[in-house]
């Protein structure tokens, strides 16, 4: 039979408050790039 | 030595979050080392206290249990990490 769909494999993208921290966080680490 | 030995709890339980997360993003290889930078940057204090162990821990035990959402235990983590920050003190030159 099919294997049962990978279902655990979830994307970091498709929750939105991660998508919001991801964003803020990548932000914060380019300010501090910049200001280095 | 009490502060000693928990620093040290606190500097493994740091390193099993990181190498978990490694892992995960792969995507942005930057985020790591920036939180490897907020620890750095860290008072000593903090780094050994229980406050900083149980943001550790519950990081850590959410991390594994629900990956969706690493980048809200990172950002936790380094947003913890920086309201500890040590204070520099910036000497003016006369």
């Amino acid at each position: 039979g099919a294997d049962a769909p990978d279902d655990d494999d979830d994307d970091d993208d498709d929750d939105p408050e991660n998508r919001i921290a991801k964003k803020m966080l990548l932000e914060e680490i380019k300010a501090n790039l910049s200001t280095e | 030595n009490k502060g000693q030995c928990m620093s040290a709890e606190n500097k493994k339980l740091f390193e099993e979050f990181v190498d978990y997360c490694s892992g995960l993003t792969e995507d942005h290889p930057e985020v790591i080392p920036f939180l490897k930078g907020r620890l750095a940057n860290a008072n000593q204090t903090y780094l050994s206290s229980v406050e900083f162990r149980n943001v550790l821990g519950r990081c850590l035990t959410r991390v594994q249990s629900k990956r969706s959402k690493i980048y809200v235990y990172i950002n936790e983590l380094c947003t913890s990490l920086k309201a500890n920050s040590q204070k520099r003190k910036l000497t003016l030159k006369p």
